[in-house]
């Protein structure tokens, strides 16, 4: 179903069973995450669901540091 | 602050876009939040070029990340091309001088992260740019993240920016509207909303706006 609906393939069977087992954790995670909500979202399968935590960050994300300098303003007169 | 704001009810947020595999999400919250400045300024609602932004942005990198204020510095310096005419290709390439601007930045702002002020804020201004610690949205379907859930994401751990479009309340739980750049079909119809009043997820730790 998920192959189906977002369109994947993979290079391998090895592969695709690895995917699988990412797809399971995630899913067990989604139903956790639905369960601390009581009820208030849902969480589930999404274009997202192969993909470990990590290369979900590496994809998708980009850190940005609290801690990182802040501008003031931009200046009055363009360069 | 009124009860409850909605900016796309307005007709003042354009449809969420789709970053693919770029960590431009800071480009897309930040060019978000001029069109819908800029509609709310003068009634016109153009979808603008993040591509531009990406590519004229004068980082080694623009799809590794960076902070909204890049891009709108980049909207100060140029002005923004409508979509259709810069195309997004989720890759930064040279920076193309030749099109016309639509919409111009004068300024932006750091913002209050106190709540009130910042709902106060987005329901007399507008929509306000976020930066979140995004690892719940991974698995996010639809309905409200609420504070428990909140608690596995930490908020001082910014990874992620959005677009603020509203606030509201369900069920005696306050929440914000917010616009996400993973296209229409994910969450709720692009959007998500999630707890309002305890920096859930580090959403009110970096709010900023343009000026237009």
């Amino acid at each position: 179903d998920f192959m189906s609906r977002f369109n994947r393939t993979y290079n391998s069977p090895e592969e695709q069973r690895r995917r699988l087992l990412i797809f399971r954790q995630n899913l067990a995670t989604a139903r956790a995450l639905e369960k601390a909500g009581q009820g208030m979202a849902r969480f589930g399968m999404t274009r997202f669901s192969d993909l470990t935590e990590e290369e979900f960050r590496a994809q998708l994300l980009s850190p940005m540091p609290g801690h990182a300098p802040r501008p003031s303003a931009l200046a009055p007169s363009k360069p | 602050a009124p009860p409850s704001c909605d900016w796309r009810k307005a007709g003042a947020v354009t449809p969420a876009k789709d970053q693919g595999q770029c960590g431009s999400c800071w480009a897309f919250a930040a060019v978000a939040n001029i069109e819908s400045l800029w509609f709310i300024r003068h009634q016109e609602l153009y979808n603008l070029s993040v591509q531009q932004v990406l590519d004229c942005s004068r980082l080694q990198v623009a799809c590794e990340g960076a902070f909204p204020w890049v891009a709108f510095t980049v909207a100060w310096m140029y002005g923004l091309t409508p979509e259709e005419e810069y195309p997004y290709t989720a890759c930064q390439n040279m920076c193309e001088e030749r099109h016309r601007a639509v919409a111009h930045v004068q300024a932006f702002q750091i913002l209050s992260s106190d709540e009130k002020r910042l709902a106060a804020h987005i329901a007399a201004q507008g929509p306000v740019t976020v930066g979140i610690n995004a690892k719940l949205l991974q698995f996010y379907k639809e309905g409200i993240i609420t504070k428990n859930m909140a608690c596995n994401c930490d908020p001082r751990e910014m990874n992620h920016a959005v677009l603020l479009v509203g606030y509201g309340l369900e069920k005696k739980t306050p929440y914000w509207i917010v616009k996400n750049s993973w296209g229409p079909e994910w969450g709720e119809e692009g959007s998500f909303r999630i707890y309002r009043g305890s920096n859930a997820c580090g959403i009110a730790s970096l709010p900023v706006t343009a000026t237009v």
